[in-house]
């Protein structure tokens, strides 16, 4: 079995390229064969891998539109999947990509065609991480509707917290209508500043919203606050710069340090299931 | 005349809400009669100026759906406008909003709405600051074509550059479709770490870009990076919470400064025009 997660938040600049790739890094680089999957037409994630999504052929948005089917039709996802780091994967965006919400919103199954091309690499990788858009639409649907959990990266400000109802709403419906196990399992605070009082509040709102669902019959049941917190560090803004994880461009940075322990909790978890 | 601003940039997270409010309460601190339109779903700059984007009405929303028109049907903008502080108007945002992009595609003049309502309004406020949602959608098109400036609230980090591009591009259009005096007249770097060369390196770039462009034919040939930058400032992230501008919440603090120091290099200019 693999764990698929959908790094999911509507907000936009709130970490989940950030967490997408160094999280994916962390994880391949404690052994764990790991796919990074950028679902995000703004193609950050290619970007900060060190590939250029204008140049990329094919991509993941060439499977999108024509999937592996039963039938054996469609694309390969082996023909679009690039294998850029010692077992980390990439499913690249290239820039056409942001074509493809209005494309897709009148075919078949529209929301379940990564799900479709995720499933054959399911074989290949034992993490799936699927860095999704600053929307709502169509693309995130399909990243909701391929993942198993969905992890929701976020600053721990009081205007951060205003979008999360309808995040949840929208994991919700996808629950109801495409995945039935869909859950959320985490929030990710990052760009964090744990010497704030004002941080600590927003935390400890959080805390307490997920404490009050866990008894409910909701996808949220079973979220958490994840351990550690990712801290605010210029390391993490720059290495994108350099198409370069924050491991290869500052190990040891308090960067490198957070998303090699919140990537080892995530084993550790996901070992003792 | 009036100076009518749209803070404007589709990268989410970048300040533009931030930017707005505390702007147009610096500007109406120094007596600047200055109005704040709330222009995006999402209610921030409403509730940032403690107001509920649950019970307003009518909202800019109605007004968007039912302007002013020359044979004096339509809803009066007046009724929508709020004097929130001395000096300082609201035409604030509701919950419905968020139908307004897909109720507004095929009307007559769909670009041209929030210009139609500005208009008697300008002879109220000398100050018009238009906060942006985080897209390049029908609203953020009304807000470019209803402004007479752009500034681009951003982070000197490398991928927020990447977003840049396109919203020149946008500026570009509205410019030649429905806006020919539009222009960007201002980078407003915002959360500015002074102390990192990363920053130093983008805003070198950003510069390099902007002397470059000087001298061709395009919307932002007399654009500069602003000063002062707004430094990162938790008080800033706080003050929402509790419905005040920093200028309430924490006078003296370094958010109160830069923005004060910025609403005062705007009158400045403005005046010796
Ligand atoms: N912990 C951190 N410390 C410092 N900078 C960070 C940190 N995490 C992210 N950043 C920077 O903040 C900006 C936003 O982060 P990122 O691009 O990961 O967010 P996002 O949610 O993927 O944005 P989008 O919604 O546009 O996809 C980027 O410039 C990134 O380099
Ligand atoms: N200079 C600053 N120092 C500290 N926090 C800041 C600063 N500027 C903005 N913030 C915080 O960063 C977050 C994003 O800012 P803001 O909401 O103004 O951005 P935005 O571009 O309007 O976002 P959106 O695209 O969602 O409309 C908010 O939580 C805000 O309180
Ligand atoms: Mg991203
Ligand atoms: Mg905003």
């Amino acid at each position: 079995a693999s764990r698929v997660i959908a790094l999911m938040n509507q907000k936009g600049g709130v970490g989940k390229t950030t967490t997408s790739v160094n999280l994916a890094a962390g994880l391949a680089a404690v052994g764990r064969p790991t796919l990074l999957v950028d679902l995000d037409p703004q193609g950050h994630a290619t970007m900060h891998m060190g590939v250029d999504p204008g140049s990329v052929d094919p991509s993941l948005y060439d499977l999108l539109l024509d999937p592996p089917a039963a039938s054996g039709e469609g694309l390969d996802p082996l023909d679009a999947l690039m294998c850029i780091r010692p077992n980390l994967g990439l499913l690249p965006c290239n820039v056409d990509m942001a074509a493809a919400e209005h494309e897709l919103s009148d075919v078949d199954e529209r929301q379940l065609r990564l799900r479709r091309i995720l499933a054959p690499l399911l074989e290949i990788y034992e993490f799936v991480l699927i860095d999704c858009p600053p929307s709502l639409g169509l693309l995130t649907l399909n990243g909701l509707a391929a993942a198993r959990e969905v992890m929701v990266p976020m600053q721990a400000h009081f205007l951060a917290l205003q979008g999360v109802g309808k995040l949840l709403e929208t994991v919700t419906l996808v629950g109801q209508h495409v995945n039935p196990s869909l859950r959320v399992s985490g929030i990710i605070l990052c760009m964090h500043d744990e010497n704030t009082r004002h941080s600590r509040e927003v935390v400890d709102d959080i805390r307490s919203f997920l404490e009050d669902s866990s008894e409910q019959d909701v996808p949220w049941a079973g979220a958490r606050v994840c351990d550690p917190a990712i801290r605010r560090n210029i390391k993490l803004a720059e290495c994108p710069s350099f198409g370069q994880t924050v491991f290869e461009y500052a190990p040891g940075c308090p960067g490198a340090q957070d998303y090699g322990a919140l990537a080892q909790s995530l084993v550790d978890e996901w070992d003792a299931m």
